[in-house]
């Protein structure tokens, strides 16, 4: 059950952040081990949990991706136990023009975090609004994507392209690359543009579809600027209890 | 008071295409000749204003990018008189990569729309959700930076890398690249988070931040699955009546 998992969707601003925080913080205080990636050269992942600007002995992701340092050394602890970061920051930019040049170039996110399976139940990969290379790279290393979701028509838009990718890399790179759910966010059940999207990606990703939905909800917006994780910004909010919800789903897939 | 403005934002889902169809759509049935080129391989844009999957003889923005066809051959009219488009397709997430080897990378697009100057008014390019590439050559080609901004957090907190870039442009590329104006979008003045970020952002941005705000309106976010801008789509809503009052402004602005 050990997996390491992509959050990924090239739309932006559809809550891949905030999915990667609350989902990873809910299982941590469950006891899980767990450990974020931040692939986003935005950082809003790792300020997202209160370590802006912060680097391990050896740097960020960007020189795991670039050199040979030790996974080790950049790996943090966060406010939270059993919940660890591989932080990010704006060098990382520039690492997608260097990737172009080197070998394995889609691979080198793959052989950071193999040797860590066995020291952690959970790897989440937070990926930037793109299909480049950074996406690439974390495509290959998961076992599963998370596809987040705002019910919105240019998300809905976007999922063909990102299913083509994924069908691409389970081509050449990674065979056994899988969907772990698609996640609807940001649902507002006034509208009905969100019943309508949520019910054409029903129909197409069928059992797929976390039943677990998560609501707009304010408290979500505000957590980050707090630099903590809305399940302890606001435990008792609509936002924080979904996502302990969707952690408790996502643990129940496995078991069954 | 002809400028090629470059609407931009790394942060994903501000409201960047959006924006960009609504006042080239505004100031296209106030007469003026509006020309919009889409370099985000999403293609939002294109989809937009009705034209997804459409390439004009010589291509899309990709063929531009990366072969001499002339720029005339990819200009596709829209259903709106005076509004024209450079349409995008997902090809153009390849285009990052093959144009690191390229002369002149980061140029391209200038070399595109230079020869356009004379033929319209406005030229508007809509950005990809990342500081790359792409985004660099919409900065080169602009005199001018649009910046929507989501009234939260993680929005706030990429401004800086989006000014250090632009800075980093003026500096070695195009010396006279300006601040259009910052546009506070979604904006819903019922949440705290909303009030701080905007009393933030003209604390430092002064009287760049447009007057004009954009308020959250679910016709803007439907819109879209009609292929209709929603200034044609729900004229009489408060979302398309904000972007014909920022259409003015605009056009007071450089009046003045
Ligand atoms: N369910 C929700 N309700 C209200 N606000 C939300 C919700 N989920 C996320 N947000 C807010 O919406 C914005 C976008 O979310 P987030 O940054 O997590 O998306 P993202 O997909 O990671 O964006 P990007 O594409 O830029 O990486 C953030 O300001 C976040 O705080
Ligand atoms: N003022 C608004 N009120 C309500 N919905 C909006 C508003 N502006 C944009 N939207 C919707 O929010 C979503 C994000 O907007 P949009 O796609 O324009 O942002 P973007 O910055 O171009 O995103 P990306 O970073 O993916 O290119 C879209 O589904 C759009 O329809
Ligand atoms: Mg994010
Ligand atoms: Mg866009």
């Amino acid at each position: 059950n050990k997996r390491i998992i992509a959050i990924a969707n090239q739309k932006g601003g559809v809550g891949k952040t905030t999915t990667a925080i609350n989902v990873a913080t809910s299982l941590a205080l469950a006891g899980r081990r767990v450990l974020l990636v931040d692939v986003d050269p935005q950082g809003n992942l790792t300020s997202g949990v209160g370590l802006k600007g912060q680097r391990g002995e050896g740097g960020t992701v960007y020189e795991a991706l670039t050199s040979d340092v030790s996974p080790d050394s950049i790996i943090l602890p966060t406010q939270v136990e059993n919940l660890s970061l591989m932080p990010a920051d704006r060098n990382l930019t520039g690492a997608e023009i260097e990737l172009v040049s080197m070998p394995d170039r889609e691979r080198r996110l793959q052989r950071v975090l193999e040797p860590l399976r066995g020291r952690f139940d959970h790897i989440f990969i937070d990926c930037p609004p793109s299909l480049g290379l950074l996406t690439l790279n974390a495509l290959v290393a998961a076992d599963a994507v998370l596809i987040p979701l705002h019910c919105e028509y240019f998300a809905l838009e976007g999922l063909a392209d990102l299913v083509g990718t994924m069908r691409r890399v389970r081509g050449a790179l990674n065979p056994a690359l899988d969907i772990e759910g698609v996640l609807l966010t940001m649902y507002d059940d006034r509208t009905n543009l969100g019943q309508l999207v949520a019910r054409d990606v029903r129909e197409f990703f069928k059992e797929k579809v976390f039943n677990t939905i998560i609501p707009r909800n304010v408290r979500l917006g505000e957590a980050p600027s707090h630099g903590m994780p809305a399940v302890l910004y606001d435990a008792k909010s609509r936002g924080a209890a979904a996502y302990v919800a969707l952690a408790k789903e996502m643990l129940e897939r496995h078991a069954a």
